[in-house]
């Protein structure tokens, strides 16, 4: 179905975060919020800030994303 | 701390660098101090030295740009990504770039670009991000005044060049504290709309019944009106606010925002102006009372009445049997009493009125 609209906006918000500071791969295949590469990313980040480690866009992990930051990943290369 | 793969680094630590343009929100003296001052934070710590070059290429070039400025990497405008910079190597490398659809800043009034600039030409000059909340190279933005290097960061660098020879004495600020310290105590407890706020040092921890994992945050990120050190706090809940105690001033929040008028003096309470500090803060929603403890003593606030009630002080010791000690900070759930003295957390039972349990202070954060 498609996203409610926030939802949508709160998940966009998250892939760009992701693809910008974790190497989320650009234009996941299939449904996009299942994805486990989408997922795997959202742990890696979860782990990073010390945060309860879910694998799902949960409020504190989004609060995170909205924060002004650097724009160097986190991670990697 | 965390490197960049494969540790890169200047090979000289004679390092050159560049400002190609300046943002129109700031002096350009202002910019050129901002850079300096942010370059002598690494250089204070390591052998590297910066010189500034006014034409051709220096090792790192230092750019305001908006959107997409010609490195694939375009920022998002306000907010969001500030700024970016690269790892030490040629061409790029060590390039430091500003977001221009930012307001820069020289204090706290939007983003301060010294605060940035030391973060970013940390990437400069090798480090990576850490996750250390209270440290420079922490990816989210925050401010703060005073010595902008952690323990962490002065670690991470010195890992890559090794110290200044003439190491000029720094103060480094201190590491987040760790939740699971056996010796940790605390600076002070509220309830907040539900969850659980544990105060120490610059730093405060947020409990959520349904979070078993707490999150550390500095004090400012939050609330950068209070203090970064906080003696004392309670809930009001009628009243939907906290109120922070640091030395003899008071603090009042509603969520996020300092209401109207506060700061405040403690001795507006009612307390003689011999107190200079209140050590912990306790609202007993069954009674209405506020407890405040100041050394052996405590104090009893009517929040209905707005005055403090009479026959106070009394002895905490008479009060509270099997509390002979100062208290730190005081919680109160479901009928019982928690006080924390040192890394001993002790659950008093208000209706048996005697201690019944003793716990360790960060058994509360899941230690």
């Amino acid at each position: 179905l498609p996203l409610p609209s926030e939802n949508r906006d709160n998940y966009l918000l998250a892939e760009k975060y992701l693809r910008r500071l974790y190497g989320l791969p650009a234009g996941l295949q299939g449904r996009h919020s299942s994805s486990s590469a989408f997922q795997t990313k959202i742990k890696e980040m979860q782990r990073f800030f010390n945060l309860k480690v879910t694998g799902n866009l949960d409020d504190n992990t989004l609060e995170l994303m909205k924060q002004a930051r650097c724009g160097v990943p986190d991670i990697g290369e | 701390y965390n490197h960049f793969p494969r540790h890169l680094k200047w090979q000289n630590n004679n390092v050159t660098f560049r400002i190609l343009n300046y943002t129109p929100d700031l002096k350009k003296a202002d910019v050129d101090r901002a850079i300096r001052n942010a370059l002598n934070v690494w250089a204070d710590v390591t052998p590297l030295t910066f010189k500034k070059l006014h034409h051709g290429n220096a090792d790192i070039m230092i750019s305001f740009g908006s959107k997409e400025h010609g490195d694939y990497n375009p920022f998002d405008g306000p907010n969001g990504l500030l700024a970016h910079a690269y790892p030490p190597g040629q061409g790029i490398g060590g390039d430091t770039h500003f977001d221009e659809d930012e307001q820069w800043t020289k204090d706290s009034s939007a983003y301060n670009l010294f605060i940035v600039a030391a973060h970013e030409l940390g990437h400069a000059l090798g480090m990576s991000h850490s996750s250390d909340p209270g440290a420079l190279m922490y990816p989210v933005y925050s401010y703060a005044t005073g010595y902008p290097l952690t323990e962490d960061d002065i670690e991470g660098i010195q890992a890559l060049y090794g110290p200044n020879p003439n190491a000029r004495k720094v103060k480094p600020k201190p590491d987040a504290p760790n939740k699971c310290d056996p010796k940790l105590t605390f600076d002070a407890v509220t309830e907040l709309r539900g969850e659980t706020i544990i105060f120490k040092d610059r730093f405060y921890w947020r409990l959520h019944p349904q979070m078993p994992e707490p999150e550390q945050t500095l004090i400012k990120s939050t609330w950068p009106s209070i203090p970064n050190k906080v003696d004392a706090a309670y809930e009001n809940p009628e009243k939907d606010l906290v109120i922070i105690f640091s030395g003899i001033r008071m603090w009042a929040l509603n969520g996020y925002n300092l209401v109207d008028g506060y700061p405040k003096y403690i001795h507006k309470l009612g307390l003689p102006k011999s107190i200079r500090k209140i050590d912990a803060a306790v609202h007993i929603k069954d009674t209405g009372k506020t407890l405040l403890f100041t050394d052996e003593d405590y104090w009893s606030y009517d929040e209905a009445a707005g005055s403090m009630d009479s026959g106070y002080p009394r002895s905490i010791e008479d009060d509270f049997p099997g509390m002979d000690d100062e208290i730190d900070a005081a919680a109160y759930h479901y009928g019982y009493l928690y006080f924390f003295h040192e890394h001993i957390q002790y659950e008093y039972s208000y209706t048996s009125r005697k201690v019944i349990r003793i716990l360790r202070t960060n058994s509360i954060l899941n230690c």
